[in-house]
């Protein structure tokens, strides 16, 4: 990717991080649409031999054999059993049967994760400059599973299967599907199996935001990843006849409008169609849109599709509004005509003009890249949120990441807009999603576990999550763009990560696979509900009192009962461990809103050594409250050198 | 002839094994598995067996098998097919 890594600290803080020895040994498996391997972020110069416990294999199939394989590629391989038991065979002139990336999007989150780094990187001269992955020396192994017809749960159990046995270090996973318990979703139990090896596990969090209770990929066990947006914009304003100026983001190249007004009609006017304001395939009257630019609302078909349509009718620009599904987020797209997308506000004030002149003209003027655009970042409005549907007092995501309009490597085999119709071919393209933010943690993660192989990947998350923050620079509240105003812990978790900070946490919250059995226990799971997800005879003992508030996760949900008269009482326990050096810390509470009061039990803890582990507890006294209410707030153990915090979500249900 | 065809209509199913109830008499595990599947159905094959992940295999069935190979001993759990979508 360009611009993330300075926008994460990574540039200047380069020797900081290790760039030989031990990342070339860390190996980052992405679960995906599969790898277009002549990209040049999979070229392997400089890098040694293969790490020497690497198992795994590159296979062959259609336009693919082990060659295609190198130092930093050095595994692919495909799995679509399932998915032609489902949909019968795999036709091989239009998907390759083997790991080649014909979509865009597993070559994308690979080079996210850990690709090389490319000098002069650009898409159509967009967001240019030098792309690498966040851990450019580490290797990459590919497990195709996501098809043309989707990504089928026996298929990504296997490749899963298989990473565990090919020794993979950190498992990259930009996909989800809908709200199972633990016990039926593929992803949590072999993610389970995963951790129990050692292998930390990135998912995506989803794009159904912003409505609450959208998150996918929720287990404990699991790092789920929302997306946030970067401090760089390609601006492509709406200059309506009037002389009114909107602003909209474009990734537009190619021949230009002319330098003059257009003539402008509303889709919705140019259509018979009930639905004709969206620009649906086949819903456009050519003889109303001919020669005009045309204004297409957002939602149902791809953004990039509705241009497709405009352009097929005949237009020769499109204006792509936002309705209140997607507010003021704005997503660049490389659409095939002049075009441009607005906000909600922008594209009412645009159909306010519509009805107040007979004769509508515009124009879209394209400004390129800027960098340096303020607040930055703020959570994506398309971004799931919490709370967990599955387990409310497990606060998810645990994180966010750059995830909105992300350069990164892409196939030979699609356009950029991944259309049929779309003949171009790009080296890199620019998306948007928590598919993209997924692979930042998972590269990142990958750098933590170079920087420290004994750590385990509760410890690794750990470090990611209390380090994370929640403010700008001048100590404004991280903004929502949903909303407009600060952000939750329900949108970002812990904060946007913050890869400088993380590798030196000084302490961090830790988990084995026992405190995971317990939390199972917790939630009630039968025996046999336990031995498929965890694969053992494990027996709740009946005499020892589970509670999910005890897993040692470094983040709080809370959770009152409305109905309850009177104050209700909850106690979390935690323990820390000592990766930093002595200190004493100190622990404080920032809070948003009354209705709670929050104690810590002892407010100060001292280490003396690396390793040692301290254990606190935090009660938390509700009022009773109307169902619905939230409230936030966050705990910070300070030694005045490393802040350790996790946020507090607290819930009137 | 169309709820005849629904009835008889096969299904992905991730069948998840308690490895450690394995009769004596089975050498290795995939045999066991092999077995459980074949008293059951005569045509069904399997997708692919786990033993990192779950202890089971994938296959396909028609949900009258899945419910008789749920109801056997030995058997955790027989499971549909999810599909996922990319973010």
């Amino acid at each position: 990717t360009t611009r993330t890594p300075e926008f994460l600290g990574l540039s200047k803080a380069a020797d900081l991080f290790p760039e030989s020895d031990s990342a070339s040994e860390v190996i980052v498996g992405v679960l995906d649409t599969g790898v277009w391997p002549e990209s040049k972020s999979f070229a392997d110069t400089g890098l040694g031999p293969i790490p020497s416990g690497w198992k795994g294999a590159c296979e062959s199939g259609t336009n693919f054999n082990s060659s295609n394989c190198n130092r930093k590629l050095i595994g692919a391989r495909y799995f679509a059993k399932g998915y032609e038991a489902t949909l019968g065979p795999i036709d091989e002139t239009k998907e390759s049967k083997s790991p080649r990336d014909d979509d865009g999007h597993g070559s994308h989150t690979a080079s996210t994760a850990a690709g090389s780094v490319v000098e002069g990187a650009s898409l159509f001269g967009y967001a240019e400059g030098t792309a690498r992955g966040m851990a450019t020396r580490a290797r990459v192994a590919i497990y195709k599973v996501c098809w043309m017809g989707g990504c089928f749960s026996s298929d990504i159990l296997a490749a899963m299967e298989k990473a565990v046995d090919d020794n993979v270090n950190v498992l990259s996973m930009s996909l989800g599907g809908g709200m199972s318990d633990y016990y039926r979703d593929s992803v949590a139990i072999g993610a389970f199996a995963a951790m129990e090896k050692g292998m930390l596990v990135s998912c995506s969090a989803g794009n159904a935001g912003p409505g609450p209770y959208s998150l996918s990929n929720v287990a404990p066990w699991i790092t789920t990843v929302g997306a946030g947006t970067l401090d760089r914009d390609f601006p492509a304003y709406v200059r309506l006849g009037n002389g009114r100026n909107y602003s909209g983001v474009s990734l537009y190249k190619g021949s230009p409008l002319p330098g003059k007004v257009l003539p402008f009609v509303y889709a919705g006017n140019a259509s018979n169609a009930t639905n004709g304001n969206l620009c649906m395939m086949g819903t456009l009257i050519p003889e109303k849109v001919a020669g005009k630019i045309v204004l297409c609302d957002r939602g149902m078909n791809a953004r990039v599709q509705k241009g497709a349509v405009v352009k097929a009718a005949g237009g020769v620009g499109m204006i792509l509004a936002n309705t209140a599904a997607n507010g003021e987020e704005l997503v660049a797209d490389a659409h095939l005509l002049p075009a441009t997308a607005v906000g909600q506000k922008s594209g009412d004030a645009i159909k306010g003009y519509f009805l107040s002149n007979p004769n509508p003209t515009v124009t879209i003027l394209f400004e390129g890249t800027k960098v340096g655009i303020e607040p930055s970042p703020v959570v994506a409005a398309f971004s799931s949120r919490g709370p967990n549907s599955i387990t409310p007092e497990i606060l998810k995501p645990d994180l966010i990441a750059p995830g909105v309009n992300i350069l990164a490597g892409w196939s030979g085999a699609v356009g950029p807009t991944g259309l049929v119709t779309d003949t171009r071919r790009v080296e890199f393209n620019i998306i948007s999603g928590t598919s993209m933010s997924c692979p930042h943690v998972s590269g990142l993660a990958a750098l933590l576990k170079a920087a420290h192989p004994d750590w385990s990947p509760a410890a690794i998350r750990s470090a990611l999550m209390t380090t994370a923050y929640t403010e700008y620079k001048n100590k404004e509240k991280m903004q929502d763009i949903a909303t407009g105003k600060a952000s939750t812990p329900f949108d970002h978790g812990a904060g946007h990560v913050d890869p400088v900070s993380a590798l030196n946490p000084g302490l961090v919250y830790d988990l084995t696979v026992e405190d995971y059995l317990g939390f199972l226990c917790a939630l009630n799971y039968t025996e046999f509900q336990i031995r498929s997800l965890a694969r053992r005879n494990f027996s709740c003992d009946a005499s020892k009192k589970y509670s999910v508030t005890d897993l040692n996760y470094p983040s709080f949900s809370v959770n009152f009962d409305s109905i309850t008269d009177g104050s209700s009482l909850v106690k979390y326990t935690r323990t820390l461990t000592n990766v930093g050096s002595p200190g004493t810390y100190k622990a404080s509470i920032t809070q948003q809103t009354p209705g709670v009061k929050i104690s810590i039990q002892p407010g100060t803890l001292s280490f003396s050594q690396a390793n040692e582990k301290k254990s606190y507890t935090v009660t938390f006294t509700g009022s009773s409250q109307p169902s619905n209410t939230f409230s936030f707030a966050r705990l910070e153990w300070s030694d005045g050198k490393y802040t350790v915090g996790s946020p507090i979500a607290i819930s009137w249900t | 002839a169309a709820p005849l065809e629904k009835k008889n209509q096969r299904k992905t199913y991730i069948v998840h094994m308690a490895k450690s109830e394995m009769p004596a008499s089975f050498l290795h595990h995939t045999h066991w598995y092999d077995s459980s599947l074949k008293s059951v159905s005569d045509s069904a094959q399997m997708l692919y067996t786990y033993d990192n992940v779950i202890h089971g295999f994938s296959t396909q069935l028609t949900n009258e098998e899945a419910q008789q190979l749920e109801s056997q001993a030995g058997i955790l759990a027989v499971l549909p097919e999810l599909r996922y979508e990319l973010h």
